[in-house]
């Protein structure tokens, strides 16, 4: 562990609490991508699957059943809490186009062939695309809160200092990841043409956001 | 490679 990893990791931790307590404050989930958030689900669940096989540290473990559960709690509030909010007619990406890919990507691409290393392939691969549903519902809704760009920001930092982290562990300890590496590579250009694809888009302010 | 294939990352 170093202090680039825990950066990160408290940027991670950060988007996520951004995410809930916006919706938990106003009670909606307007201009937040389920697709998006569902892919977050699927990409912590089958990352995290070796909780049951592997200790690393109690950090280790504590952090991934935070995503995981975070991940589940999120899924809930937009698709059965507060589902009426949900703008289902701007989330229209359609996410088989990241899945399957990913999915070919990591049966051909991974560093054995063996169901965890597959799912941990699969999961980086689709950690790094997974934000595109949320960036096409921003740019067809035209408008942009806050909340979101401050979500975006740390989600997209995150990365970033994963790959100082990388660069690093390689220095320092000989360590080094090719997937993880040429996926969080792939992660901060997207997240950085992202916000080139806003660009324009209007900042707005929800009435519900300034209630005390 | 086993040192590689224990994901301590998160």
């Amino acid at each position: 562990m170093n202090i680039f990893r825990f950066a990160a990791d408290l940027l991670h931790v950060f988007a996520i609490a951004t995410l809930l307590l916006k919706i938990w404050n106003t009670r909606s989930c307007a201009g937040i991508s389920g697709k998006s958030q569902i892919l977050f689900g699927l990409v912590y669940v089958t990352r995290y699957l070796d909780l049951f096989t592997t200790y690393v540290s109690l950090y280790n473990s504590v952090m991934k059943v935070f995503f995981v559960v975070t991940s589940a709690v999120a899924i809930f509030l937009i698709y059965v809490q507060y589902k009426k909010t949900y703008e289902h007619d701007l989330d229209l990406f359609r996410i088989e186009l990241l899945l399957l890919p990913c999915a070919m990507l990591s049966l051909v691409i991974n560093h054995e062939d063996i169901v965890l290393e597959v799912l941990w392939t699969f999961s980086t691969y689709l950690e790094s695309v997974a934000i595109i549903p949320q960036l096409f519902m921003v740019k067809k809704s035209g408008g942009i809160e806050k909340f979101m760009i401050r979500y975006l920001i740390a989600f997209g930092s995150y990365r970033a200092i994963y790959l100082i982290n990388w660069a690093y562990r390689y220095i320092m300890e000989s360590h080094y990841d090719l997937i993880a590496i040429f996926a969080g590579i792939l992660q901060t250009i997207i997240y950085i043409l992202g916000f080139f694809l806003l660009r324009g888009v209007k900042v707005v302010v929800s009435d519900k956001e300034e209630e005390p | 490679d086993q040192d590689q294939l224990t994901h301590d990352e998160l």
